[in-house]
């Protein structure tokens, strides 16, 4: 654990709290792609099956349980509880583009043809497009309320910081995963033009 | 088995 990867954790929290208590809070959600909320869901779900077959630490079962509990908690407030508010026309964006290419890369490259690497792999791989359903959805109505862009501030920032992370361990332990580096700069890369806009417009943001 | 990735990692 260095400072680069504890940053990178808290970040991701923060990005998932604050959409969670956005919804919560707004009773609605309005603006946010359920899709993307759906993927992420998918990511965490087949990420952190390793939950049920090792314990690592007290900080890494809690934290991923919180992601996966969070993500599950947003994607009911979205289709179900606040599904009156949420606006599925503008949250056009087909997951399956997404999904079956990720999930064919997933069996073609990854680090041992098994199950639980596979899915591992597919994770990463669906991470690092997961947004693009939010990404486009902003695109087609052109604006973006200033919470949503402080979520998205917070969740591009963490792979970002993750990218310190890996660069760190590199020089210190020796360490790399280049599926995860890859993705990890795909991912960032495509925050890049959402960071220029948050941070030369600042919070909400209409094209 | 053998951890091939590290689940450390979030």
């Amino acid at each position: 654990m260095n400072i680069f990867r504890l940053t990178g954790d808290l970040s991701h929290l923060a990005a998932i709290i604050i959409l969670l208590l956005k919804i919560w809070k707004t009773r609605s959600c309005a603006g946010i792609s359920g899709k993307s909320q759906i993927l992420f869901a998918l990511v965490f779900t087949t990420r952190y099956l390793d939950l049920l077959t090792s314990f690592i630490s007290l900080y890494n079962t809690t934290m991923k349980v919180i992601y996966i509990g969070c993500a599950y908690a947003t994607v009911y407030l979205i289709y179900m509880k606040f599904k009156a508010t949420y606006d599925g026309n503008h949250d056009s964006f087909r997951m399956e583009f997404l999904v079956v290419p990720v999930g064919g890369l997933a069996c073609l490259v990854n680090h041992d043809f098994s199950f639980l690497e596979i899915l591992w792999t597919f994770s990463i791989y669906l991470e690092s497009v997961a947004i693009l359903p939010q990404l486009f959805m902003i695109s087609k109505t052109g604006e973006a309320e200033t919470i949503t862009t402080h979520y998205l501030f917070f969740l591009g920032l963490y792979r970002a910081l993750y990218l310190f992370n890996w660069i760190w361990r590199f020089y210190f332990e020796g360490f790399f995963d280049m599926i995860a580096i890859v993705a990890g700069m795909v991912q960032t890369i495509l925050y890049c033009d959402f960071f220029y806009l948050y941070v030369t417009k600042g919070q909400g943001i209409s094209l | 088995d053998e951890v091939v990735t590290d689940k450390d990692e979030l």
